[in-house]
């Protein structure tokens, strides 16, 4: 495993600390996108149905592990808890994202690296995962005052993205036989959809104002 | 091919 990798997977997963930080100990959900939160469950949920067929290493399980307790426990708050729910800013939340779902589903049964049923899923977990972030955005962009961990969340999880990316870089040059297409195509349209959040993510930090997204 | 690539990554 290159550094790319290992910083990429460790900002994934400060990003769903800094989340559940805000939802655990602030009781809050506010500015958070239920719709992104539940694509994310279901994503891990396609993807890591291979988690007791194929393993990896215990690193590879342990961090799986985490991400689908992490994404289906997010949900359980804003669904379930009592104090959290209330905070769930579903007005603004209004990305229809039951229409992505099967556009993701189809062109995983078209295109995938195998007509298998684990591979299918695997592909429509990564088309699915690139566009996850669209109700987030969407929320971000209608929310007047952003809260700073809401706003971290959302820049740490970008930052995964392009780590990830050039940590397929290093791999082509490393290990030339090593290449999905797929996740490496899916991932790059999923990085440039956070570019403009970065860019005025960056211009209110260094500005060391609020941070605030042109409608 | 591709496919036969193991998936080690999250």
């Amino acid at each position: 495993m290159n550094l790319f990798r290992l910083a990429g997977d460790m900002t994934h997963l400060v990003s769903v600390v800094v989340l559940l930080l805000k939802i655990h100990t602030i009781k809050s959900c506010a500015g958070v996108s239920l719709k992104t939160q539940e694509l994310y469950a279901l994503v891990f949920a396609a993807r890591y149905l291979d988690l007791f067929v194929h393993f990896v290493s215990l690193y590879n399980t342990v961090m799986k592990l985490v991400f689908l307790a992490s994404s289906f426990s997010i949900v359980w708050y804003m669904r379930k808890h009592k104090i959290v729910r209330r905070t769930y800013d579903r007005e603004h939340d209004t990305f229809r994202h039951h229409f992505i779902v099967l556009p993701c589903l189809v062109l995983a049964l078209l295109i995938n690296e195998r007509f298998t049923f684990r591979e299918v899923m695997w592909a429509f977990s990564i088309y699915l995962e690139a566009v996850a972030i669209l109700p987030q955005l969407v929320l971000l962009q209608r929310t007047r005052n952003i809260d700073n961990l809401t706003g971290q969340y959302v820049f740490f999880l970008g930052a995964y993205r392009v780590l990830y990316i050039l940590n397929w870089i290093y791999r082509y040059f490393t290990e030339p036989h090593f290449v999905h297409w797929i996740s490496w195509i899916a991932g790059i349209v999923q990085t440039v959809l956070y570019a403009d959040f970065f860019y005025y993510y960056i211009i209110s930090w260094k500005n060391n104002v609020k941070l605030e997204l042109p409608a | 091919s591709s496919g036969s690539n193991p998936k080690d990554e999250l």
